[in-house]
């Protein structure tokens, strides 16, 4: 996954 | 996705299928505030405003569309079904709900990562979450008496935010550049909003009695 990317949570 | 992420998403979902269940079944929604089910659903509203144009995970588009999907229907049950309606404790439920997003937009305006509309709306969906259950709080310590559903729904909810901190400190340790001050500051405000529920869910649970909060 892409790092530090806090748009992946819900 | 880690284990915490993936439990704490789970705890939410069915946080939302206890809600729905207890709903639909019994035709209920006595203790439920109506207040904070309408905070819900601005919440995602103004969170998944990428849903279809920053694709993700199938994983992740299934779950926004639940958490949608649930919150607008919870709302309208609540509203507009003809039994569950009637039960809906009006009287207990008097938080002026709407006052809360105003302070949430001016600060997601002036505290953010990114001046965008998009960007704006995703953190006042942040700031707004953090406290869209304080009407539901209000009307738990009004009633006092909260039947195991809507317990059990409490509980989730908190379980969920619970591991979601857990997740940020597991994703801290194995990302790089994981810093995300805002979500972490708003999670942990959330989180602690449950503290006192949770210590009376535990109390009533070790003496296997009913659930009752002081007056």
């Amino acid at each position: 996954s892409i790092s530090g990317d806090s748009k992946d949570e819900l | 996705m880690n284990i915490f992420r993936l439990a704490g998403d789970m705890t939410h979902l069915a946080s939302v299928l206890v809600l729905l269940l207890k709903i639909h079944t019994i035709k209920s929604c006595a203790g439920i505030s109506l207040k904070t089910q309408e905070l819900f659903a601005i919440v995602f509203l103004t969170r998944y405003l990428d849903l279809f144009t920053n694709f993700i995970s199938i994983y992740n588009t299934i779950m926004k569309l639940i958490f949608l999907g649930s919150s607008f229907s919870i709302v309208w049950y609540i509203r507009r079904h003809r039994v569950v309606r009637r039960s809906y404790d009006k009287d207990q439920d008097t938080f002026r709900h709407f006052f809360l997003m105003w302070p949430c937009l001016i600060l997601a305006i002036f505290i953010n990562e990114k001046f965008t509309l998009k960007e704006v709306m995703w953190t006042f969906s942040i700031y707004l979450e953090a406290i869209a259950i304080l009407p539901q709080l209000v009307m738990l310590q009004r009633t006092r008496n909260i039947d195991n559903l809507t317990g059990q729904y409490i509980f989730l909810l908190g379980a969920y935010r619970a591991f979601y901190i857990l997740n940020w400190i597991y994703r801290y340790f194995t990302e790089e550049h994981y810093v995300h001050w805002i979500t972490w500051v708003a999670g942990v405000i959330q989180t602690l909003l449950y503290g006192d529920f949770f210590y009376y869910y535990f109390q009533s649970w070790k003496n296997n009695v009913k659930l009752e909060l002081p007056a």
